[in-house]
């Protein structure tokens, strides 16, 4: 399903050049659950970024199905990502002024999908947040914040969720739901999942752990079947 | 140094009021470590909000050195802030299109400090940021932003460090640094801090810890000297 060969990611700075991916290969089947650990400053959200079509490779490949989605025009990578793509960023990126059951109502507005007030309830009710609805995002509190983010990630019902520490700001109760929910979502719809995580009780619900040092994927650990 | 009595903060919304703390009474003493855990929406940042002066109590009284800081003016409230509290918020709160060095050097810049330049770049040493002092924050990984905002708190030499999950953007091994360097801080420095975390690997670094549930303490437990 994703295929990264020779994947590079160079900034320019002031102060000089800053590598943040060093010819990165990666493959990752359809229905796979993949966590993605390492130090800060590793490369995860930059990768994570090339792998949701919002940033694209210095240099390599990046195919998608087979097709090579690194060179596509922004406004097909565009519709591939409102299509195809989950994602729960690393700071949850919600709206100003627009309630918690709007914001995850908005990926179904794109996509013009009927019944979109009733999925968007839905998912929130699986986030446990039913009763925070009509709230906005000043009212939540900052794991509110961020189930809100999953909710909207999940709502379209998509191939693939890229989710940048998606309990990094929930107690451990409340992760271990959102993951069991990650989880199910593999298990039983074949959605295939891509996540940063630094916590291992965390990357243990995934079967396939990798980890990033300067730039590079270092570790690539496939677990038996549990 | 802070003896809260009595606090409640209610918020009123179109669905009703929502009793996000409910009857606090808390003393903490100058010097100690202090770590709250506790289900997300338990109210953990909207006591933080109420400790920093960022926030009001509904009702109940909040003195600081015998001082009962709640009823003072806003501008008496601001000036005792920049003063004597650094703040680590759940969001980071960096200000856009600053640099990490300024961004640390702005509390020195409303304190009137001499030398600011030198002591932000030198906290900046200390978060292990010296390489990224003249990045922004678009330029900067989830947890530099979060580290940037750790050396933000603490280059006023404040006596009084609220952080509310600070280490929530960081890897296991940058967190456990950054929890060393707010051990030394009250240690060596007699800084009282109190910090909102979900990982007991993390709360594991105070010598007391609250719990709390639906707006209200739970259990607050002190560790014997380690
Ligand atoms: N301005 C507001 N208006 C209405 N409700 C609010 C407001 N701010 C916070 N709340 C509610 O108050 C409760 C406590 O919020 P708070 O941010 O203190 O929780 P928290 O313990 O920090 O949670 P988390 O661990 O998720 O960060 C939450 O249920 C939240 O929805
Ligand atoms: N726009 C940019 N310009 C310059 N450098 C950048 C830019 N974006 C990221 N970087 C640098 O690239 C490196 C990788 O960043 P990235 O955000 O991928 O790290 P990360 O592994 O997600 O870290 P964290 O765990 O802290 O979130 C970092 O050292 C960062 O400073
Ligand atoms: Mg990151
Ligand atoms: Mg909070």
């Amino acid at each position: 399903m994703i295929r990264l060969e020779g994947v590079t990611k160079t900034y320019l700075t002031g102060a000089g050049a800053v590598h943040a991916l060093r010819d990165v290969d990666l493959e990752v089947r359809a229905g796979e659950f993949v966590a993605i650990m390492g130090q800060s400053g590793s490369g995860k959200s930059t990768l994570m970024n090339i792998l949701g079509c919002l940033d694209r490779p210095t240099s390599g490949t990046y195919r998608l199905d087979g097709r090579d989605v690194g060179r596509l025009p922004d406004s097909v990578r565009a519709k591939l990502r409102g299509a195809a793509f989950g994602f729960v960023f690393q700071s949850y990126n919600l709206l100003p002024r627009m309630s918690a059951l709007e914001q995850v109502e908005l990926p179904l507005i794109y996509q013009r999908v009927p019944n979109r007030r009733h999925l968007a309830a839905e998912a929130l009710v699986r986030v446990g947040l039913a009763d925070r609805a009509h709230h906005q995002p000043t009212q939540l509190s900052g794991g509110q914040q961020q189930r809100v983010a999953i909710a909207r990630s999940l709502v379209v019902n998509p191939r693939l969720i890229l989710a940048d520490e998606p309990t990094g700001a929930l107690d451990t109760k409340t992760g271990q739901e959102v993951m069991q929910l990650l989880t199910d979502l593999v298990d039983q719809r074949g959605i295939t999942v891509v996540l940063v995580t630094h916590e291992q009780s965390v990357a243990d619900f995934a079967r396939r752990t990798l980890r990033m040092r300067d730039g590079m994927i270092v570790e690539d650990v496939v677990r038996p079947s549990l």
